[in-house]
């Protein structure tokens, strides 16, 4: 019983810092923290990979009816258009055949910069002009989708900060759009959260979640030497899966997401 | 100016009855917590409550009738401190040029088109240079960004950016343009290749500032990123982006703390009038909630 009340205030402290720097945040850090003075010192790591690991498990229902449509959303530059890009070459090595989507009418040059990753990904891609409602465009995609017989429907849609109604109402509209065509689309909706991002994350995923009901979410620019720790506090509220890794600007730089891997380099 | 949470925390110090040192290091504590949920490094924000400490604590505090509202003012001009005067663009050459860099997505396309808008304003001729040869499309979102703004941009294409650099100084000597603004690749700071590429360009195009764009919503590696930078290539200021949502950004504080380079414009939006100058007092409540 003695053994159980022993802490080591030093470790506890060294341990919260790793978590705090890593953008865990204050309340989830504060959680874990809690969790490992239930346990003896020397089982502290142990017991946090166990916590860490259990968060992360998300299930993840990944059977749809073809087209599987997926629509992209996130708040400005976060990696939206790349990742359709690696996703669409990653599909298509799984030999599907993939179709991309051109709804951020609004950015400029989105449309050309997309048109490139659907090259590269050696996919075929539905665009209107810049301007256009990318409401219609939604709808013209899936149309081609469905007469071409595509297994995979990837849409990009334009950035926009969780903050501007208009523009999350607009997102909304691309949804229903979709959902009117046929009532399980779109079969995925992913938040791509950027990993430099802080606590703000948290803000971005409750709005869009609220707005759209996501699926899942895509993590980018894993290769710099932020630690993406905010998914955390994310998971465990929202209880989203994680399903993408975003590890660079080359095409192959995704991978799907694997728990381990990420709290080896969280705890690192 | 401070609203909600912070002067919560600050409310609370006086509130279990006298204020004794230990009392008001419990506070601060918590202060140093709401900085760390607003994104200011945990480092930074441990010396900054050292800072807020040495001085909270001190008899004229202790003593006085409303001592959380001294500490409430000082905290909140330790941040004004901390953050910096706003100094302006360093435009005493001609040309002057300015070089953005900065991390992938994190705004410098866009905000290179809007610091040309603001130039012009100020009665300068601005000319924009797309050194981004890596993104696909970069090119074309600058060329048309710029073009439908009216601002002259290098269209020359080529597939090395220094070499692309050099080329667009010859040719905007030749055009009598006072102002030129380039815009760079998003690089990583742990990226050797592409830290050598910057610092080329900037050998061969001789800044009067290279400003660090920095996502207002970057968390714990702020530090890290504007540290590299700066030590790498050598920045004169920072822009942070992004600051229209509701970031609370704490970054600023990591970056400026880190660097020591003044802070010089805010991006508030997408379209080009949305550039800020850099206003301490805002920003500063902003951190503090
Ligand atoms: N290092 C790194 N860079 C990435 C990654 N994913 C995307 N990027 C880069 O981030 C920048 C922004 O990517 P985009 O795909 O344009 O981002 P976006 O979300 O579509 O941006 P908007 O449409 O403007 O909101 C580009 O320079 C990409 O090459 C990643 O995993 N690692
Ligand atoms: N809301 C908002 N969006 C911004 C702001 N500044 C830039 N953006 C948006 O952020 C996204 C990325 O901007 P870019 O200018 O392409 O970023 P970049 O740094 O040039 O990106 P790379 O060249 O890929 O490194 C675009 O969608 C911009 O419209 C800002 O201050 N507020
Ligand atoms: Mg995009
Ligand atoms: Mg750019």
């Amino acid at each position: 019983a003695s053994m159980l009340r022993r802490k080591d205030p030093a470790l506890l402290e060294e341990i919260e810092d790793i978590l705090l720097s890593g953008d865990v945040g204050i309340e989830t850090t504060e959680f874990f923290i809690e969790e490992l003075k239930k346990v003896h010192p020397d089982k502290y790591l142990e017991r946090l990979r166990e916590l860490l690991v259990e968060m992360l498990s998300v299930p993840h229902e990944s059977v749809h009816n073809p087209p599987v449509v997926y629509l992209f959303v996130g708040v400005n530059g976060v990696g939206k258009t790349t990742t359709i890009g690696k996703i669409g070459l990653y599909f298509r090595k799984k030999k599907k055949s993939v179709l991309f989507a051109a709804c951020d009418t609004f950015r400029t040059g989105a449309q050309e910069q997309l048109k490139i990753w659907a090259d590269r990904a050696g996919a075929d891609i539905v665009s209107s002009q810049y301007g256009a409602d990318p409401s219609a465009v939604a709808f013209d995609a899936f149309d081609a989708a469905v007469s071409r017989g595509v297994d995979c429907l990837l849409i990009d849609t334009a950035g926009r900060l969780h903050t501007k109604t208009g523009l999350m109402e607009e997102m909304a509209k691309i949804k229903r759009t979709l959902n009117k065509k046929r009532e399980d689309l779109p079969q995925e909706i992913l938040i791509v959260i950027d990993a430099t991002t802080g606590q703000n994350a948290i803000h971005q995923v409750e709005i869009f979640n609220e707005k759209l009901g996501l699926t899942g979410i895509v993590l980018t620019k894993m290769d710099g030497t932020a630690k993406g720790g905010v998914i955390l506090p994310i998971v465990r509220r929202f209880n989203l899966p994680v399903l993408f890794i975003g590890t660079g600007e080359a095409p192959d730089d995704i991978e799907e997401f694997n728990p381990e891997e990420f709290i080896d380099a969280l705890l690192s | 100016q401070i609203s909600g949470r912070l002067q919560k925390i600050i409310r609370n110090f006086g509130k279990k009855g006298r204020l004794t040192p230990e009392r008001v290091r419990e506070g601060l504590k918590e202060v140093r917590r709401a900085l760390i949920e607003a994104d200011v490094n945990v480092e930074v924000a441990r010396e900054f409550i050292k800072m807020v400490e040495a001085e909270a604590i001190g008899e004229k505090v202790l003593k006085s009738f409303t001592p959380s509202e001294m500490i409430l003012k000082i905290v909140y001009e330790k941040m004004i401190e901390l953050l910096g005067r706003p100094e302006p663009l360093r435009l005493d050459k001609t040309p002057s040029v300015i070089m953005l860099v900065g991390l992938q997505g994190a705004g410098k396309t866009t905000t290179a088109v809007k610091l040309a808008g603001f130039l012009k304003k100020k009665g300068r001729n601005p000319f924009l240079i797309p050194a981004d040869v890596k993104r696909p499309a970069a090119f074309e979102q600058l060329r048309d960004l710029a073009e439908r703004n009216g601002f002259p941009v290098f269209t020359k294409r080529m597939d090395n950016a220094v070499r692309l650099s050099k080329a667009a100084l010859t040719q905007s000597v030749l055009k009598r343009y006072d102002t030129l603004i380039f815009d760079t690749a998003g690089r990583l700071h742990i990226d050797e290749e592409m830290i050598d590429e910057a610092i080329k360009i900037k050998e061969s195009v001789k800044p009067s500032e290279v400003l660090l764009v920095v996502d207002g919503m970057t968390g714990q590696d702020a530090v890290n990123i504007a540290k590299e930078f700066d030590q790498k290539i050598g920045i004169t200021g920072v822009i942070l982006t992004k600051m229209d949502g509701d970031t609370r950004g704490g970054a600023a504080m990591s970056v400026r703390k880190v660097t020591g380079k003044p802070i010089k414009f805010l991006g508030v939006g997408e379209k080009m009038d949305d550039l800020e100058e850099f206003v301490p007092e805002r920003l500063a409540s902003r951190i503090l909630g």
